[in-house]
């Protein structure tokens, strides 16, 4: 039953998909879902935007934030969060003044699957499927959905090779995911904010540059965010995360979602590294789904209004 | 069993090179074996003090295993059966399965 639906569980691409058909359903004043394309194996591309209409004595627009999970296929933590997020905002919206405030002067997308034929693959045949399902050169199949962005295509970080886990593409936003995605947020560049993307795992809020060691222009602002971030994580259970640009505290990527989505303009981008640090790695058991959510969501509430202050 | 099995006896290996020479030969070791890395993402970041976490096939894992022991490289096993934890971890994917 979708009113008992387990937010301690990992589900399966078909019940994510149920999931968000009946919160638009029974939420329709804070959720409406839309699709913004088809992956390569023709599943729609699933978004959930959430927020009340502005009313009239406000801004005729609100600003917006994009938050995709599920972008490589193993790190399930990632669609567990963002239907946790998405659960939280609507349970929490009367009770609680950050989220009321939150949802009343923005809009939230979500996108909880970004890469579901993937997603799918790594429940039905390899559970350590990390890419797309595109069919490539080679008799190979997929390509890293985070080295496929039209940003320093294919450098640092990134293989050529159709074969290997990071593999960038034949060319950049070859895959309709990834597309998609750039579409809809270069589309909305002038109203998105904050963009999140949320990974698996080492424990990091990590935002641009990937692909090289130099500053971002308003490094101030973001680092004040990302350390804001890791001390709200800190105070739910003590958990540390590391927080910095993501090629000096991760290393070097190119072609990633947080460089291009900066380069669109959006002053805040950051990618999430979750839960662990390699105990479990990909295979974090269900236990571990709900401190993991609510910190993680502590760290999104706070930088969220982090933007409805000024830095 | 879920996925039919294909992870019993597959292991998760924690290997810190501790200068250059270490990374290189690491980074040839993971190449011909086709091991499945996990941290980092790509090879091209393996570098000495990097903390690499590899998922090794069971026969992949014994040739690893036994390189890492002759090139006196210290390891540490994070998984010893992935099968297992799969299976341990996903009950409810197993109670799905058995459905």
């Amino acid at each position: 039953s979708l009113s008992k639906y387990d937010y301690e569980d990992y589900h399966t691409l078909e019940e994510i998909e149920k999931w968000m058909h009946h919160m638009n359903r029974t939420h329709s004043n804070l959720v409406q879902m839309f699709s913004i394309g088809t992956s390569y194996e023709g599943r729609p591309l699933y978004v959930l935007k959430l927020g009340t209409k502005p009313s009239t004595f406000r801004k005729s627009y609100k600003r917006e934030i994009w938050m995709d999970c599920g972008v490589h296929a193993r790190e399930w933590i990632g669609p567990a969060f963002c239907q946790w997020f998405v659960k939280e905002a609507i349970n929490t919206y009367k009770s609680d003044r950050v989220m009321k405030k939150i949802l009343d002067f923005l809009y939230i997308y979500v996108m909880p699957v970004l890469n579901p034929d993937g997603y799918r693959y790594s429940w039905t045949h390899d559970r350590f499927w990390r890419k797309t399902r595109s069919k490539m050169r080679f008799n190979c199949y997929g390509v890293d959905a985070n080295r496929n962005w039209k940003i320093r295509f294919c450098e640092e970080g990134a293989s050529l090779n159709p074969c290997d886990n990071t593999y960038c593409g034949p060319y950049a936003e070859s895959e309709p995911e990834v597309k998609a995605v750039a579409q809809f947020i270069h589309k909305r560049r002038k109203f998105i904010k904050i963009y999140m993307t949320f990974h698996a795992y080492a424990q990091m809020v990590l935002y641009p540059y990937s692909y090289q060691y130099d500053a971002i222009p308003n490094f101030k602002c973001v680092e004040s965010a990302a350390q804001k971030a890791v001390q709200a994580i800190n105070s739910a259970y003590g958990v540390r995360y590391r927080h910095g640009p993501a090629s000096s505290t991760l290393y070097l990527s190119s072609g990633s979602s947080i460089d291009w989505v900066y380069n669109n303009g959006i002053p805040y981008s950051f990618a999430f590294e979750l839960r662990d640090t390699g105990y479990y790695g990909f295979v974090l058991p269900q236990g571990l789904i709900r401190p993991t959510c609510i910190e993680t969501t502590l760290a999104v509430k706070n930088i969220t209004m982090h933007l409805l202050k000024k830095c | 069993h879920l996925y039919n099995n294909r992870y019993d006896g597959d292991k998760v290996i924690r290997i810190v090179p501790k200068n250059d020479n270490e990374a290189d030969e690491l980074k040839n070791m993971y190449q011909q074996l086709q091991v499945d890395l996990w941290q980092p993402s790509s090879i091209s970041n393996i570098w000495k003090d990097t903390i690499t976490d590899v998922h090794a096939s069971n026969v992949s894992s014994e040739a690893l295993l036994t390189f890492l022991q002759q090139a006196n490289m210290e390891y540490k096993i994070l998984v010893k059966n992935l099968q297992k934890v799969i299976e341990k971890q996903n009950p409810s994917k197993a109670k799905r399965k058995r459905r």
